[in-house]
């Protein structure tokens, strides 16, 4: 364990301790602190507040504060881990932990199906699909019949909805996802193992004197 | 199954299609 000094970053307001952080996630001590250097940077964009709200959020993703898209808007609810309408660091290291390249496959398929669970039910319903998959055509400019819709809507659930109630619940969707391995493909984030590279500078705001793993 | 009918994608596949599912925004500059 490595022995700790008072340094500014233990006073800002969203900051957590990053040994604890570290043992929680799939990140070492010197990534949680370069994720620390990414968030100052996002929660201080728009309003210095040590806090990402959403507008923040998006900025940091899009480059642009105003997309509003359902995709978007579901993400930042997740990341939003105690529902206070703004991400704190620790609901930031946790969620994108997630995300990383080495953790549970198990947490990707948990988060992947509250990600599509829209209303939280506890059920990926039809018509939850049916609402992302005509977001996903807006955003793509992509054209399809609503027939066309219907049809894939059919066939996805025939596949996943393996007691026919209309719904996926979590298990349909743990064997769907097994049936399917791209399905995770969006819930790893290459970037996430050279963290400390991209944000070289944690070091000079690192408060461990040596790295802890 | 019949090997005329076209391969469909499924919705989760289209859905994944969307840039605001990557996060990689996040560590482009």
């Amino acid at each position: 364990m490595g022995c700790f000094h008072s340094t500014a970053s233990k006073q800002f307001p969203g900051h957590e301790d990053p040994v604890i952080l570290a043992s929680q996630t799939a990140f070492s001590v010197s990534e949680v602190e370069a994720l620390f250097e990414l968030y100052k940077s996002i929660s201080s964009s728009v309003i210095d507040d040590g806090l990402i709200n959403k507008e923040e959020f998006q900025l940091a993703l899009f480059k642009n504060r105003k997309k509003e898209n359902l995709f978007a808007n579901r993400i930042f609810e997740l990341f939003d881990v105690k529902k206070k309408g703004v991400i704190d660091f620790g609901d930031f290291v946790k969620s994108l932990s997630v995300f990383h390249p080495n953790a549970p496959h198990e947490d990707k398929i948990d988060f992947s199906f509250k990600l599509y669970d829209l209303d939280g039910t506890g059920f990926i319903e039809r018509q939850e699909v049916k609402q992302m998959l005509i977001a996903l055509l807006c955003e793509s400019g992509m054209k399809l019949a609503d027939e066309t819709v219907e049809i894939i809507l059919d066939k996805t659930f025939l596949e996943a909805d393996v007691n026919q109630d209309g719904k996926i619940d979590k298990s349909e969707w743990q064997n769907f996802v097994r049936q399917n391995p791209s399905l995770l493909k969006i819930m790893t984030l290459p970037y996430l193992r050279d963290i400390t590279t991209t944000f070289p500078s944690f070091v000079f705001h690192s408060e461990v004197d040596e790295i802890v793993t | 199954k019949n090997p005329d009918s076209p391969t469909l994608i499924n919705a989760f596949q289209l859905i994944g299609m969307s840039s605001c599912l990557d996060l990689s925004g996040f560590f482009e500059k």
